[in-house]
C-alpha cells in the first residue's frame, strides 16, 4: 500500500475527484493553500495498492493542466515582501504535484 | 517514531480525541471530508513511539464503529454523476481508517 | 526527496512562510489545531531535496520559539474532562514540531 499526497489547483478539484471515484479509488480531501500564490487549493490523501499508483498518476495527468496566470505582487525572495508590481507578471502555475509515500500498515475500524 | 494518519467520522471525533489525551498521546487535527460521501470528517496526525502504534489502534477500535447510512445520490462510478436515486440505498460507513508511516527524523523547536 | 511535515504555532506562521519563500522552498499550508490546547495552528507540507532538510530545520529554529502560556482547563488525562481550574496553570507551549518522511516518487503535472 502507498499513500499518494496530491496538491491540486482549485479549478481541477471536481474533475479529479470524479475521475478517482469513477475508477473506484478511495480518498480524503483537505482544504489547503499554496505557499507562493496563497490561493486556495486542495490536498488529496489517496491510499492505494502499490500497482495502482500509475493509474492515479494517469488520472492526475488527464485532469490537471498548467496554465499561465498574471500576478501583481512579488514574493519575498524577489524583493521586499508584498511589493506591488507596476504591471502584472506572468507566472506559469501548475496543475498538480504528487508525492508517493510508503505505508507500513493500513487498517479500517 | 511513526506517524499514524487516522481519518475519523465526525461523530467519533470527540471520543477519540479525549481517549488519546487520556493516554498521553500528542496529536494534531486537520478538518477534512470524505471522497465518496463528501461529509465532514477529521484527519488526525499522531506522532508516537514505534511500540505505541498498537495502543493507538486499540483506541481507534474502541472509539469508532461502523454504522449503516442511507445515501440518495449515486457516485460517478455507478452512473451519470449526481444521479438522484428513486429510493435511498443503504451504505455501510466506516468508523475510521488509519495509515502508519515511517519517520526518519522528529524535532521540536 | 523528503517531505517535512511541520506544525507551527499561529503566531509564527507568517514569519516561517516568508523565510521559506525567501530561501526558495515550495510548500503547502493546511489549517489545523492542537490536540491538547485546541488552539489554531498551521501544518506545512514542505517537499525538499534530501540535503535541504537541515536548512528547513534551521529556518524553523529561527522563526519559532517556545513561550509560556496560562491554561485554565485541565486536559482529560489530569482529571474529569473540561475541569475548570481555580487558578490558571502555566504550560510551556511549543513553537513547532517537525517530522521528516521518505518520498518514493515526486511528480508535477
Ligand atoms: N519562488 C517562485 N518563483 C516563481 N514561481 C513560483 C515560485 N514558487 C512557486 N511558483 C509557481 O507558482 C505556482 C503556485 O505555487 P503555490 O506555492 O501557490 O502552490 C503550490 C503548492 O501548494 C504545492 N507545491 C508545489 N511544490 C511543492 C513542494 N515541493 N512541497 C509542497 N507543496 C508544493 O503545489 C502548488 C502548485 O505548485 P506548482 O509548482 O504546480 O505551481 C507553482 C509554481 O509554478
Ligand atoms: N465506491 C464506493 N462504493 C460504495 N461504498 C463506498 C465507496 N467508497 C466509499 N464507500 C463507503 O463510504 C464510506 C465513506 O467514504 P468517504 O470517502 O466519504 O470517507 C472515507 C475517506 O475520507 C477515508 N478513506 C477511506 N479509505 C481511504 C483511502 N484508501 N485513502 C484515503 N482516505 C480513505 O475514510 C473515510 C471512511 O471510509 P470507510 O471505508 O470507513 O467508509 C466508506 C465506505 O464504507
Ligand atoms: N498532556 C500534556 N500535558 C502538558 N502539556 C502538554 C500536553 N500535551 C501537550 N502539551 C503542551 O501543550 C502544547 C500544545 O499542544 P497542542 O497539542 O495543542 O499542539 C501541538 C500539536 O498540534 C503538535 N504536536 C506536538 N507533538 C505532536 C505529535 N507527537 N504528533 C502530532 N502533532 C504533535 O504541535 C503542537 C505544539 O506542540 P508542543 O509540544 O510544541 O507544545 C505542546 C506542549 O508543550
Amino acid at each position: 500500500m502507498k499513500l499518494v499526497i496530491a496538491v491540486v489547483h482549485d479549478r481541477d478539484r471536481t474533475k479529479i475527484a470524479d475521475a478517482l471515484l469513477r475508477e473506484g479509488f478511495q480518498f480524503t480531501r483537505l482544504g489547503s493553500s499554496g505557499g507562493f500564490l496563497k490561493e486556495g487549493n486542495v490536498t488529496l490523501l489517496i491510499g492505494c495498492a502499490d500497482p495502482d499508483v500509475n493509474r492515479v498518476f494517469g488520472l492526475l495527468r488527464d485532469c490537471t493542466r498548467k496554465r499561465k496566470q498574471y500576478v501583481s505582487v512579488l514574493p519575498p525572495d524577489a524583493g521586499p515582501a508584498g511589493t506591488i508590481l507596476p504591471s502584472p507578471v506572468e507566472v506559469e502555475v501548475g496543475g498538480a504535484v504528487a508525492f508517493v509515500m510508503p505505508i507500513e500498515r493500513f487498517e479500517t475500524f
